[in-house]
This record gives structure tokens, C-alpha cells and sequence, in this order.
């Protein structure tokens, strides 16, 4: 394990308590998209069955224990716990166009034509867009709490660093995955707008708002 | 090729 990868699972579990603790110290999941916070359970979920058929690190079952169950306690308190915070309104982001899609391509583009594989495959496709609709409902509402702009920093954080995690493990070690590449480039590119904005706006101290 | 079904990261 390098500083990049190691940096890069820190900083996605930072995002996800970030989100989760913001959503319980406020009581409520106002511009947080729940779609997008069900779809990212669905990639935990799809992606970590392998913590039924193979072990590889108490670091590795564990920090997927941790991802699936602070991702499906995200979903319950959006839905559930504080669904009357929800702004389901300007949650409209169709998810079926990026499921089907991403559903079909798992089928045609993978490493092995087996249910695990073609599910370790969908969740990596899916994961890549799952931010489309928050970014959607941003753009929509045409802000964003500060603190939800923190949250997504370190999202986009997390697989730019895998990026140079796998520029590393290339030189290295001989080793790639042209399918988590891929995708992760495209789940990465998908942040960079954000980024800009971050930094010329929310590290100034202003808020983010998007000009109408 | 199997190694390549190996996953390590998360």
C-alpha cells in the first residue's frame, strides 16, 4: 500500500463522516441528494460481496464494513429519520439514465463474465456518475452549504488520489486495471468544475453559488 | 489472468 492509495481511502472516509455528521448535528439532509447517496450504497453493496468469499487484509474488511454501513445509515437518515428535511423537489436527476447504461456496459465491458465480476464491474461504472445527481441539484438550486461543498472535495479527492495511486502500482509494482482506470478518470474529470469552484470560492470564504 | 480478479483496493 502507497501514501497515494492509503491517502485516497482516508479521504473518502472523511467525506463520508463529514456527510453523515453533518446531516446529524443539523437534523437534516436539506441540498443533499438522496439519489445520489442511494446510489453510492448500491456500489458499496455490489462491489464488497467479496467480503463473503475472500480476505485480504483486516484493513480491507473492515474499511468495507465501514463504507457499507456509514453509506446505508446515510440513505436511512435522508429517507427515514429526517425525510421531512428532504428536498425531494429539487432531487430530479433521472437515475435510470446512468443504472441502465452503466447496468448494460458491466455486461459488455469486463474482466470475467461472472455475477461477481459483472457486479465488481457495475459498481465501479456506477460509482464513477453516481454524483450526477447532486452536482445536478446544485446546479439547480444554484448553491451549496459550505460545509456539503467540503463534503464533495474530498469525494473528488479520494479518486484523483487513486489516479496517482495507480500511476504508482504501474511503475512499481507492474500492476493495472484498465477498467478502474478508466473509470476513474471519468469519475475524476466529473469533479474538476466542482474544484475550481472550491477553490476560487468556498477556500475564499465565500459561499457557493452559481450565477443564475 | 486470475491475478487480474484479485481485489486489493477499495
Amino acid at each position: 500500500m502507497n501514501i497515494f492509495r492509503l491517502a485516497g481511502d482516508v479521504s473518502h472516509l472523511v467525506a463520508i463522516i463529514i456527510l453523515l455528521l453533518k446531516i446529524w448535528k443539523t437534523r437534516s439532509c436539506a441540498g443533499i441528494s438522496g439519489k445520489s447517496q442511494i446510489l453510492f450504497a448500491s456500489v458499496f453493496v455490489t462491489r464488497y460481496l467479496d467480503l463473503f468469499t475472500i480476505f485480504i487484509s483486516l484493513y480491507n474488511s473492515s474499511m468495507k464494513i465501514i463504507y457499507i454501513s456509514c453509506s446505508i445509515a446515510t440513505v436511512y437518515l435522508v429517507y427515514f429519520k429526517f425525510k421531512a428535511t428532504y428536498d425531494g423537489n429539487h432531487d430530479t436527476f433521472r437515475v435510470e439514465f446512468l443504472v441502465v447504461p452503466v447496468g448494460g456496459l458491466s455486461f459488455l465491458v469486463n474482466h470475467d463474465f461472472s455475477p461477481m465480476e459483472i457486479l465488481w464491474t457495475f459498481s465501479i461504472y456506477l460509482e464513477s456518475v453516481a454524483i450526477l445527481p447532486q452536482l445536478f441539484m446544485i446546479s439547480k438550486t444554484g448553491e451549496a452549504e459550505t460545509i456539503t461543498t467540503h463534503y464533495l472535495f474530498f469525494l473528488g479527492l479520494y479518486r484523483g488520489l487513486y489516479l496517482i495511486n495507480w500511476i504508482w502500482r504501474y511503475y512499481f509494482e507492474g500492476f493495472f486495471d484498465l477498467i478502474a482506470i478508466v473509470a476513474g478518470l471519468v469519475q475524476t474529470v466529473l469533479y474538476c468544475d466542482f474544484f475550481y469552484l472550491y477553490v476560487t470560492k468556498v477556500l475564499k470564504g465565500k459561499k457557493l453559488s452559481l450565477p443564475a | 489472468d486470475n491475478e487480474q480478479l484479485v481485489k486489493d483496493e477499495l
